[in-house]
């Protein structure tokens, strides 16, 4: 364990508090994209199926719960309690066109041809896209709220302080893991016009609104 | 490369 992991496990664990709360608070999902949350749900669910059968430390063991609890409880808010406030009309981002090559890209490139193996590379192929329909909602609505734009920052910055990890790791302990680095760095790509807005609006106290 | 005895990393 090192401080850019640790920092990036923190990070990643305040944006998804931070999402839970904004939508219990405000009872409202409003400008939340269901279908990048489900996604988030299904990729924690592949990769922490080995909770029970290989256990790495009780952190690792921990921080896996609340991932699983936490993703399936925003999933539960936004689709069943906070329906009412579900943007169905600009969450329109066609989830299949993502999963399916995902699925298929994890049978053909991953470490091990086993079933465990190719759920995990899934998860990580998966977890890279995620959050497109999330971005693609807010390009539809034209606008963000305050509260989503930081849920959006903490998780862009968690797999950014893990390529970070990923660099320290290969120099102190050999140890890298193509899949994750790449598809890490895709998915922290995906963020660079959204960290842009972020930093040169929100952090001045402007509103994130896009040209729509 | 990989560890052999499954992914440490959250």
């Amino acid at each position: 364990m090192n401080v850019f992991r640790l920092t990036g496990d923190l990070s990643h664990l305040v944006a998804i508090i931070l999402l839970l709360l904004k939508i219990w608070k405000t009872r409202s999902c409003a400008g939340i994209s269901g279908k990048s949350q489900v996604m988030f749900a299904l990729v924690f669910t592949t990769r922490y199926l080995d909770l029970f059968t290989n256990f790495i430390s009780p952190y690792n063991s921990v921080m896996k719960v609340i991932y699983l609890g936490c993703s399936y409880a925003t999933v539960y808010m936004i689709y069943m309690k906070f329906k009412a406030s579900y943007d169905g009309n600009h969450d329109t981002f066609r989830a299949e066109f993502l999963i399916i090559p995902v699925g298929g890209l994890a049978f053909l490139v991953n470490h091990e041809f086993t079933p465990l193996e190719i759920l995990w590379t899934f998860s990580i192929y998966l977890e890279s896209v995620a959050i497109l329909p999330q971005l693609f909602m807010i390009t539809k609505t034209g606008e963000a709220e305050t509260i989503t734009t930081h849920y959006l920052f903490a998780l862009g910055l968690y797999r950014a302080l893990y390529l970070i990890n990923w660099i320290w790791r290969y120099y102190f302990e050999g140890f890298f893991d193509l899949i994750a680095i790449v598809a890490g760095c895709v998915q922290t790509i995906l963020y660079c016009d959204f960290f842009y807005l972020y930093i040169t609006k929100v952090l001045h106290g402007k509103k994130l609104s896009l040209p729509a | 490369q990989w560890n052999q005895q499954g992914h440490d990393e959250l």
